[in-house]
């Protein structure tokens, strides 16, 4: 506001529409940016189809419906809710798979997180879901490692194995709320997934290329509300 | 809360929407496809200042902090907003994620004076 005026929207009557205009666009990019905590606006380089979209969300709430509790039960998902209008931003976040090496037997799928998230929010849920395209009857296990950078960041070092059983073409689903709470925690922004099939299925995942199943984590987390020191 | 309307110099609400399309924002939010950046103008009337009640209201904070910075302030009061609603976003950040948040206290839904 101009020096002396009284209060910020004081000043802008003073102006000629265009320019009242001018000021009030860029007020609303800054302040928008700024509660995104966003220095620019991002440059999407690989916008996710409407379909890979629609069918994360489908999959998202079909998950919700099955770890519902029983009708008359509150739904929260098990995650602390705050109660409404208290003031404290909460983000969900889709990230999709990218494809890195692969072997006949394995896949790598990376998933970015931007550094907004890490130090400022706290991850209350996340889960990464997987489609499976078995190539044919009977019992495939499958090994799904969270693989995070060691400290030199040059490899990686696996921060959890799990053994999944694919018996026909589903999506299945693992909790990585810890894996990535501690990647962000280190600074790191990409969670490495390897998928290992015990025999030659070809590449486990052929779906990852498909759009409506390619491999997706849903995050759900919370900004960190700064220490307050309240009144009384 | 009054919406501002003709030539009244009251506190009022005054509407402005930006529109992510005109401003070339709307590749990187998904939804909704403006902000209703609305905004108080106006002047209040100096015998709404200091009265009795606004002691009760939740003003109160703003008003003894005008008057601990600016004495003479307190013959005078803001013309503010009484009412705000989080503004939802569904965009692609930095990474390419899908990312729906609210914002709190966005959107401005009516003005009134201190």
């Amino acid at each position: 506001a101009p020096k002396g005026v009284w209060c910020p929207a004081c000043g802008l009557s003073a102006l000629a529409p265009t320019a009242q205009r001018d000021v009030l666009i860029a007020l609303a990019k800054q302040s928008i940016l700024s509660k995104l905590h966003l220095p620019d606006r991002p440059n999407i380089t690989q916008p996710t189809s409407r379909g890979a979209l629609l069918t994360a969300l489908h999959r998202m709430r079909a998950q919700r419906v099955d770890t519902a509790p029983p009708p008359g039960m509150p739904h929260d998902g098990g995650i602390p809710r705050l109660r409404p209008g208290m003031g404290v931003q909460e983000y969900e976040i889709l990230s999709f798979a990218e494809s890195g090496s692969s072997t006949s037997r394995s896949v790598r799928l990376h998933f970015h997180f931007t550094r907004e998230l890490a130090g400022s929010t706290e991850i209350l849920q996340a889960t990464l879901y997987l489609f499976w395209a078995v190539p044919g009857p009977g019992t495939h296990p499958v090994i799904v490692r969270l693989l995070q950078p060691d400290p030199a960041g040059l490899n990686t070092t696996v921060a959890s194995e799990t053994r999944l059983e694919a018996q026909r073409d589903v999506w299945a689903t693992l909790d990585v709320a810890q894996a990535i709470q501690s990647l962000l925690g280190q600074g790191s922004q990409r969670l490495t997934v390897e998928l290992e099939v015990a025999e030659d299925w070809g590449s486990p995942l052929l779906a990852v290329h498909s759009d409506s199943h390619r491999p997706f984590v849903a995050v759900q987390a919370r900004a960190r509300t700064p220490h307050r020191v309240q009144r009384r | 809360g009054i919406d501002c309307s003709g030539d009244s110099r009251m506190c009022c609400l005054k509407e402005f929407f930006v529109d992510f399309k005109e401003i070339g924002w709307e590749d990187w939010i998904i939804q909704p496809e403006g902000y209703h950046m609305n905004y108080c103008a106006g002047l209040c009337p100096l015998h709404m200042a200091g009265i009795p009640g606004l002691a009760a209201s939740f003003h109160t904070a703003v008003l003894n902090l005008i008057k601990a910075n600016n004495a003479d302030a307190a013959v005078d009061s803001c013309c503010v907003p009484t009412q705000r609603r989080p503004l939802s976003l569904l965009y692609y950040d930095r990474d390419s994620n899908i990312v729906k948040t609210d914002i709190p206290d966005m959107i401005v839904d009516a003005c009134g004076c201190t």
